[in-house]
């Protein structure tokens, strides 16, 4: 994949293409020249997000900007603030309402207009839900939000969430939960609207598996990283993080931080927070979409995973790992950064990947004490429905659903080990979390890291405490709950790089297919004999 | 911590319908919008109300659900969101 930075050419005239460092970085802001979205790659390819609208779940949008006007699709806009189809932002002297103009601009601000920046999917319409500013969030005003116009929305984004202050463990309520299941089934056309997701701003503090919208498996939450390939301060990390696009970097270089639209026709430099990261996913995702429009939710995240790249995402914590079918993950970047030009050349030849399955994989419901020292050790021995309808043969999300007291849950860690190897850290410390009363009442902790592994064999649950004082927990219920496919899902796939995940796996699955067929053979000769 | 209740309320009608549902709401000082993933379920909102309130709002519950028409009425719990 290797392109000499000095041979592309972009001729955008727009003042802040170049701090745009995340679609292309020539080492601006003191950053690492290539560490980028690639989105060039697309563009020249003639991918700029044409026929697809992203809505901005958030404070409203500027849509007088001049790099949003032209852009802006007025029918697929509402304000469930203030019921009405305007969702202008409300003014404050302090600009406080920006956060969806300057998402907005990230995705669909114009190319070359000689207006600020440009947006990943140029092209693209946005569309503005105007739901965040209002004293208090309700279940409602959410699942309204998120079931807005299904059929002309294609991509929903979400830079907000639950109090990310390390002590706090929330999710979607039922309507919303509700809502996001029919927008998976029923939108665009029963393709499944693609929800797009910020995972946290908590820092080390928090965890993204206490973010029960960053860790549904109906949304592609994502991480960022900053322009030299390190995690942000303020990143979270957690192992439902499917990817990881860009945001502002540690030092005070006042152009190393997000360039987009802001508010009353203005520009910033100054976009930061995993907010930033997540609109430029849906900009990436809009232009996998016009490079082919029957992708399903399902596919997204299968191009996510196999596109993604490790390009030169680092953290001394957090090393990368192989999951037990050679797919490169890590605990906070996920599959690693989005890479918009191998998407869309993947997305133009894909095949959606085969029908879906779900299977209680096994349940644990006696109460085990958690000891205060050492760990409380827990195996599940499944063979993922094999035999039955739903049987789970090559995963894609893997939910443990938990119950579990503690005297101090911030200071629970939680593992799972899958039959193939793949640790999972479904819980870190959180060190601000001193509840004791509450626990986790059927949480749904959800891993991505064993995507496309054998499911059948012994999964693993650790659970122990970290801190400085001894603790006490008792776990009520682990059940698993595994999800997948019980075909192959790439091996009808086109390969064009032979060097790619896909090429890796799609001979995976041709070898257990050959296998399989050679047992098959063997079997039926020693039955005639 | 104690609850904090909205000018939001679900409300469940009987016979589903959008007309029957606005002529309902109308009645009752409220604005309505349908909820598309769920039938018979509409989003009533009174912009008489207060946005958050301590206390549950039941002279607007009970006024909604003594309505025969109306199957049950649910105000609206409120809760932090923040952007990131």
């Amino acid at each position: 994949g290797y392109r000499d930075i000095n041979e592309i050419d972009i001729n955008m005239n727009d003042p802040l293409f170049t701090k745009q460092w995340y679609l292309f970085n020539t080492g601006q802001a003191d950053g690492t020249p290539g560490l980028d979205l690639n989105v060039a790659e697309a563009w020249e390819l003639g991918y700029t997000g044409k026929g697809v609208t992203i809505g901005i779940m958030d404070d409203g949008i500027d849509y007088l900007h001049p790099d949003l006007a032209y852009n802006y699709n007025a029918d697929a806009s509402y304000d469930f603030s203030s019921n009405d189809p305007y969702p202008y932002p409300r003014y404050t002297d302090d600009w406080f309402n920006s956060h969806g103009t300057r998402c907005a601009g990230e995705v669909s601000a114009a190319a070359s207009n000689n207006i600020c920046g440009v947006g990943v999917a140029y092209n693209s319409k946005v569309a503005g839900i105007r739901m965040l500013d209002q004293p208090f969030m309700t279940d409602i005003i959410e699942a309204s939000s998120i079931s807005h116009m299904p059929q002309l929305i294609d991509i929903y984004s979400a830079s907000w969430g639950p109090t990310d202050n390390g002590k706090t463990v929330d999710g979607p309520r039922e309507l919303t939960l509700q809502a996001m299941a029919d927008g998976v089934n029923k939108g665009r056309g029963g393709k499944g609207s693609i929800y797009v997701w910020a995972s946290g701003d908590g820092g080390s503090y928090d965890d993204c598996n206490c973010d029960g919208y960053a860790s549904s498996m109906w949304t592609i939450s994502i991480n960022s990283a900053i322009n030299d390939g390190r995690t942000a301060l303020y990143d979270e990390s957690c192992s439902s993080t499917l990817a990881s696009t860009f945001s502002n970097g540690r030092k005070r270089n006042p152009e190393a931080g997000v360039a987009t639209t802001d508010l009353y026709g203005n520009c910033t430099l100054r976009h930061s927070g995993t907010s930033a990261a997540a609109p430029e996913a849906a900009g990436v995702f809009a232009l996998a979409l016009e490079a082919n429009l029957d992708l399903t939710w399902r596919d997204m995240q299968h191009l996510t995973v196999l596109t993604s790249k490790r390009n030169q995402l680092h953290d001394e914590v957090h090393q990368w790992r192989r999951n037990g079918v050679g797919l490169e993950f890590n605990h906070l970047f996920g599959y690693g950064v989005l890479d918009a030009g191998a998407m869309v050349k993947m997305a133009k030849d894909w095949k959606t990947v085969p029908e879906r399955f779900h299977c209680v994989g096994g349940s644990v419901q006696n109460p085990e004490k958690i000891p205060p020292t050492g760990k409380l050790v827990l195996t599940l021995k499944t063979n993922a429905c094999e035999g039955k309808e739903n049987f789970v043969r090559y995963l894609e999300h893997v939910q443990a659903v938990i119950t579990v007291n503690a005297t101090r849950r911030g200071d629970l860690n939680i593992n799972m080990t899958s039959p193939m190897g793949t640790k999972s850290i479904l819980l870190s410390r959180r060190p601000r979390d001193d509840d004791s009363k509450v626990g986790f009442d059927k949480w749904p902790f959800m891993t991505t890291h064993t995507w496309g592994e054998d499911a059948r064999g012994t999964w693993t649950l650790e659970l122990g405490f970290v801190g400085s004082a001894p603790q006490k927990g008792l776990l009520k219920e682990w059940t698993l709950m595994l999800h997948g496919t019980q075909s192959a899902p790439y091996i009808d796939q086109v390969v064009r790089d032979y060097q790619s995940k896909l090429a890796m796996s799609k001979k995976q699955e041709l070898e257990e297919e050959l296998d399989e067929a050679v047992e098959r053979s063997l079997q039926s000769i020693l039955r005639k004999n | 911590e104690r609850p904090v209740f909205t000018n939001h309320f679900l409300v469940e009608l009987h016979k589903d319908g959008e007309e029957e549902a606005r002529q309902v709401a109308a009645e009752h000082g409220f604005g309505v919008r349908k909820l598309p993933f769920a039938e018979g379920l509409y989003h009533f909102y009174h912009n008489g109300l207060a946005k958050a309130k301590r206390r549950r709002s039941l002279h607007h519950k009970r006024q909604l659900e003594r309505d025969p028409r109306i199957k049950m009425a649910l105000q609206q719990e409120g809760f932090d969101r923040k952007k990131r």
